[in-house]
């Protein structure tokens, strides 16, 4: 669940989604 | 006066803050049932999520922040994040409410086993953001500033932020003078708000452990 991840991953996927756009 | 290029900069930074908001769905839930202490931690958690996911689409949206280093790019945003989150949930009550929503957001939160010693600093900078009455156009531009700190830890290209965040500055300074030309201090209490911010996000880390402790 989201609030497992911390607040590196949850940056890291959202600006990997960003790229994959 | 602002220049063309400096209201095109405000322009798009005010749009791309408009844009990315937390989905209304999710706001709508803190307001709606009943939840236990649980139940409201892990909403909340589920919030900063949603939060941080907003802020991460807002900022690829200022200029020049995709030409930044990659590692970089994430050191800017882990070190401003809860900062800007700050900010953002300042602007949600500051703004007007219908009836009985602040209370129950409020409520909300101190019921969410937050202690009080960090409480009362959050409510406190809550106020403190309300008594300057700011336009959306400072909100944005003060969170675009926020991120755009050369200072973050791990941050490489320091000059390479600077050279991001000094228009946006200026343009933030102008935009006050304009507004506001009864208030010659407006633009440096903006800026004395960041320094409160700082100190919030300091504790910030100690009041998650407190939260997941209790």
């Amino acid at each position: 669940p989201a609030s497992n991840l911390g607040l590196e991953d949850i940056i890291r996927k959202a600006l990997m989604g960003n790229m994959e756009e | 006066v602002l220049s063309q290029d400096q209201q095109a900069l405000l322009n798009y930074i005010l749009e791309a803050y408009n844009k990315h908001r937390v989905p209304p769905d999710m706001a709508k839930k803190l307001l709606q049932e009943q939840f236990s202490t649980e139940e409201n931690f892990l909403l909340l958690t589920e919030m900063a999520t949603s939060h941080v996911q907003v802020l991460v689409e807002f900022t690829k949206n200022i200029p020049g922040f995709q030409s930044l280093d990659h590692e970089d790019q994430i050191a800017l945003l882990k070190g401003s994040a809860v900062e800007a989150m700050f900010l953002r949930s300042a602007q949600v009550f500051t703004r007007k409410q219908p009836q009985g929503h602040t209370e129950v957001l409020e409520e909300r939160i101190r019921k969410s086993g937050i202690s009080e010693e960090y409480i009362t600093p959050m409510f406190n900078f809550y106020k403190s953001i309300g008594e300057l009455q700011m336009l959306q156009e400072e909100h944005a531009l003060l969170t675009a500033i926020t991120i755009l700190s050369p200072d973050r830890p791990y941050v490489k290209d320091q000059q390479a932020v600077e050279r991001l965040q000094e228009p946006v500055l200026e343009v933030l300074r102008r935009f006050c003078k304009l507004q506001h030309p009864q208030e010659p201090q407006h633009f440096a209490r903006l800026l004395g708000r960041l320094t409160e911010l700082r100190t919030l996000n300091h504790h910030h880390a100690e009041m998650l452990e407190s939260w997941r402790t209790s």
